[in-house]
């Protein structure tokens, strides 16, 4: 899902 | 969120902010490698590219910002500031970081998770990020003394980097389909680069000596 490909990490 | 992750963004932001402390208050950037600073401020720029269009959280925006700031404002006083300027030992920072980034964007190029620009900028900078340290260890080993923030600068960033392969580790434990095989081999190399200098900085400390890196 999008949120994984979001890197939420800094 | 885990306690490993927070833990490693204190340490980072910590460390960031010990250099920039340093530079402020003595006013000087002796035996801070420019090229080094030079390199995270770009591993920031290539990073958080996706600053204004994916929000995440009020957290991941504020540090994300707080990053950029520190790093482009160390590289403007080791470059502009006019008394900072004169303490940047020029002759001896002279790894050439150039033959960093290039490697980086062409391994960035073949080995990501997405062939999308802002994957490739972001794979870029986990890679550059892993070998930024490299012309700090150079200058340290030149110059061989080592003062007290610098050696507490380089300890705190190898921290954040180790805090954050437990972070790695516990979210491949707790989620599922959290895989990022490229985040954590870079992690772990970069890791890897400053375990000679942890162990020299653990032994001057436990013997309470003038931290001195083997020529």
């Amino acid at each position: 899902d999008a949120k994984t490909e979001n890197h939420d990490e800094l | 969120m885990n306690i490993f992750r927070l833990a490693g963004d204190m340490t980072h932001l910590f460390s960031v902010l010990v250099l920039l402390l340093k530079i402020h208050t003595i006013k000087s950037c002796a035996g801070i490698s420019l090229k080094t600073q030079e390199l995270y401020a770009l591993v920031f720029a290539t990073r958080y590219l996706d600053i204004f269009t994916d929000y995440i959280s009020l957290y991941n925006t504020c540090m994300k910002l707080i990053f950029l700031g520190s790093s482009f404002s160390i590289v403007w006083y080791i470059r502009r500031h006019k008394i900072v300027r004169r303490s940047y030992d020029k002759e001896q920072d002279t790894f050439r970081h150039h033959f960093l980034i290039l490697p980086c964007i062409i391994l960035a190029l073949l080995i990501n998770e997405k062939f999308t620009v802002k994957e490739v900028m972001w794979t870029f900078s986990l890679y550059l990020e892993a070998v930024a340290i490299l012309p700090q260890l150079v200058l340290l080993q030149r110059t061989r003394n080592i003062d007290n923030l610098t050696g507490q600068y380089i300890f705190l960033l190898g921290a954040y980097r180790s805090l954050y392969i437990l972070n790695w580790i516990y979210r491949y434990f707790t989620e599922q389909h959290y895989v990022h095989w490229i985040t954590w081999i870079s992690g772990l190399v970069q890791t890897l680069l400053y375990a000679d200098f942890f162990y020299y900085y653990f032994h001057s400390w436990k013997n309470n000596e003038k931290l001195q890196l083997p020529a």
